[in-house]
């Protein structure tokens, strides 16, 4: 029953796909139940949004948004030599176009709010995103980041020590202590076989990890495998295929509107969207619990390619699609009756010194760790969420290592993937990798590290120095898990996503702030100098007149006893406070007299100055 | 005076440092903080940009604007890198260096 004039609507078929059923987002439901997004801020860190578009212009966010390139309020993307800058806006109007106002395309939180913080369009560094992350973090809700570190199948890098505490601050303090939505996408270095667990951003526990697949439900050529990936939605595959409608920019060459944003950065708006419209039904959901919610309703689906495996806690996780497709419907219904994850609960090994030579496969390195009840009984862990391994190793050419991880349970996770591109002799100096492949199954349990050598024999034996697992998850047990996997699939019918059924949310924290003064110190250093300066020299030239004018001038006295002006008997009788009383007027005295009806002030005689001239009336 | 722009603030060819001072801000304690902050940047040779972002004792010192031959930079940064690591408020500091990312 959902209608839109938008032109393109009828072309945007991650929304609704009328040519083939299904693979689409299905999200019409929840429009239809009136869920779109209100109430909700998306930001887009991007290149910048040009938001005086007409699709855009009208959900845009002023107070959310930022330029931290030219550092002023507005991110509106400049334009360059490549005709580069309309990457975020294309983002933005995926989330939020507006629908029905006969223009292009429309959002998949239509209702919501998007704002910009223009970042990439620049030189970039650790304060920069830090800075970026936290931007007006009591406004936006939602952080749509479609970028990385290159995926050149070489690279291993991820925020810096700042960008990681801003990370860290944005889900302890944003969105009034419920935690900042950091959706990332998760590569597009498919075709160098990149992984995105070497990438920070991606493999990061904070944040949302996307992938994409194509119309036809396959993993596209530019995806990344990943143990560390959530989800997976929807984006432009080969030439063959659709890719996703969007608004573009109208500058340079743009045309306010394009039929060709793809990658993996077209997919993680999409889920931004989607959990715009998750926080529209129930705003207090943590950043956990919109992670929990994604594992829980993600949907697998038929892929012959795919390595799906089933893990102890039920959940279908694999490297190409993580746990799976992100329907709206299922995100939206089972964010309408969700209580809360209990507290995150971490555990952390010993730092695991080995100094073990790597072999050359087919043989491998085993180590172990036993994590043990008494190990968690502290922090009261008993169901994994994330589990992630720090590894120092050292090797001549760091894409020929493989490193796999079994939990307890026997799932595996292949953490650290070969990559043929990536010749670094540097090894890796404390890097982390990560999985979510064992969510939900019980954290006690022995762990093993399984490391290996895929190159050839030319090469000196890499070495693994040491090694820490680092576990995190919550007290919920197995059974709790069981539980509320039912209470989900319950909810699946709609029949809680309505205005009359509504869960109670506590209120969030009041945080303040940081208030961007305007003036600088300095600034008012200065301020304050030249104040003084000023009041120097008014109280030297009042002085100054005061002196040169008192020898001319007669002494201030009047002619005869001053009399008080009559005052407004109007006011005397509402009683009025003040009375203002001129210090001298000049009337004729025998008019004064006459009026005069008040106490009689005496007063000198005047001076020789006043003689002869209208006498002053005190 | 030099004019820094806040953390926000972008000094192109400019050296800068995030660091970040054992915990001093707290409620009231906010100014002395700023005031430890100006005073380290100066020792350091440096100006003190302001807090980065939302995060609690740690703030940007830049150099003032201006291109530096190589030399000068080396200069420049070895007197900041002298004065950092050996100041007893700094739990970490780090020269700002460009990272490097891709749209996706």
């Amino acid at each position: 029953s959902v209608h839109f004039n938008d032109p393109k609507y009828p072309q945007q078929w991650h929304l609704n796909n009328w040519r083939s059923p299904g693979r689409d987002i299905n999200v019409t439901g929840v429009w239809e139940r009136n869920v779109t997004g209100r109430g909700v801020t998306v930001v887009v860190v991007d290149d910048g949004v040009e938001h005086t578009i007409q699709d855009i212009a009208p959900n845009y966010s002023p107070e959310g948004s930022y330029d931290l390139n030219s550092n002023d309020p507005d991110p509106m993307p400049h334009p360059d030599a490549e005709n580069g800058n309309h990457h975020g806006t294309r983002c933005a109007g995926e989330i939020a176009a507006v629908p029905n106002n006969s223009f292009c395309a429309v959002g998949v939180a239509y209702g919501s709010r998007i704002a910009g913080i223009r970042l990439l369009d620049g030189p970039l560094t650790d304060s920069m995103e830090a800075v970026a992350f936290n931007k007006h973090y009591q406004i936006n809700d939602i952080y749509s980041c479609s970028w990385g570190p290159d995926d050149d199948g070489k690279t291993v890098d991820g925020p810096h020590q700042l960008g990681k505490a801003a990370l860290q601050h944005g889900v302890m303090a944003g969105r009034q202590g419920f935690g900042s939505i950091f959706v990332v996408a998760s590569g597009n270095g498919g075709q160098h076989n990149d992984n995105c667990n070497y990438d920070g951003y991606a493999n990061s526990i904070y944040t949302v990890t996307i992938g994409a697949v194509d119309e036809d439900g396959r993993m596209p050529f530019y995806a990344e495998e990943c143990a560390s990936m959530l989800a997976v939605t929807f984006s432009g595959g080969d030439k063959m295929l659709r890719s996703i409608v969007t608004t573009d920019w109208d500058l340079q060459k743009g045309t306010g509107c394009t039929e060709g944003h793809t990658g993996t950065s077209a997919a993680a708006p999409l889920a931004a969207g989607m959990i715009a419209l998750m926080l529209q039904v129930r705003p207090c959901l943590t950043w956990r619990d919109v992670q929990h919610i994604i594992v829980f309703t993600a949907t697998q689906y038929e892929d012959r390619h795919a390595d799906w495996i089933t893990n102890e806690a039920g959940f279908s996780h694999s490297h190409q699609h993580g746990f799976g497709l992100l329907k709206a419907w299922r995100l939206v219904n089972a964010a309408k009756i969700w209580t809360s994850v209990p507290y995150l609960a971490s555990y952390v090994s010993p730092v695991l010194k080995e100094n073990k030579a790597i072999p050359l496969s087919p043989h491998s390195l085993e180590v172990l760790w036993n994590v043990s009840r008494t190990d968690l009984a502290m922090s009261g862990l008993q169901t994994l969420e994330h589990v992630a391994v720090t590894v120092s190793i050292t090797h001549p050419r760091r894409g020929s290592l493989e490193l796999r991880l079994f939990c307890p349970s026997g799932m595996m996770s292949l953490i650290g993937a070969p990559r043929s591109m990536d010749s670094d002799p540097s090894g890796f100096e404390d890097w982390t990798f990560s999985t979510v492949r064992c969510w939900g199954e019980r954290a006690r349990g022995s762990y093993r590290l399984v490391v290996r050598d895929v190159g050839d024999e030319t090469l000196p034996a890499g070495t693994l120095h040491q090694w820490r697992l680092t576990l995190y998850g919550s007290a919920w047990s197995p059974g709790d898990i069981r539980d509320r996997q039912r209470l989900l699939e319950d909810a699946m019918s709609g029949k809680y996503l309505h205005d009359g059924f509504s869960l109670p949310c506590p209120p969030g924290l009041r945080i303040p702030e940081e208030v961007a003064y305007p003036i600088t110190p300095n600034t008012l250093k200065t301020l304050v100098l030249v104040g003084c300066f000023a009041a120097f020299w008014t109280v030297y030239y009042v002085l100054e007149v005061y002196l040169s004018q008192r020898d001319v001038a007669s002494p201030p006295v009047c002619q005869r006893p001053c009399r008080w002006l009559p005052r407004s008997r109007k006011a005397r009788e509402e009683g009025a406070e003040l009375e203002s009383v001129p210090l001298c007027s000049s009337k004729d005295p025998v008019e004064a007299e006459a009026e005069a009806a008040g106490p009689v002030i005496a007063a000198a005689a005047p001076g020789p100055g006043l003689r002869g001239r209208e006498e002053q009336v005190c | 005076l030099p004019r820094t722009g806040g953390p926000e603030a972008r000094s192109p060819g400019g050296l800068s440092w995030a660091v970040h001072l054992d915990n001093l801000e707290g409620k009231g304690q906010e100014e002395t903080a700023e005031q430890k902050a100006d005073a380290l940047a100066r020792a350091a040779g440096l100006v003190n940009a302001g807090r980065i972002g939302e995060l609690q004792g740690h703030y940007l010192f830049v150099h003032p604007a201006g291109h530096h031959s190589d030399q000068q930079a080396e200069a420049i940064r070895q007197q900041a890198e002298a004065v950092l690591a050996r100041h007893e408020a700094v739990h970490w500091h780090s020269e700002q260096k460009l990272l490097k990312r891709a749209k996706r």
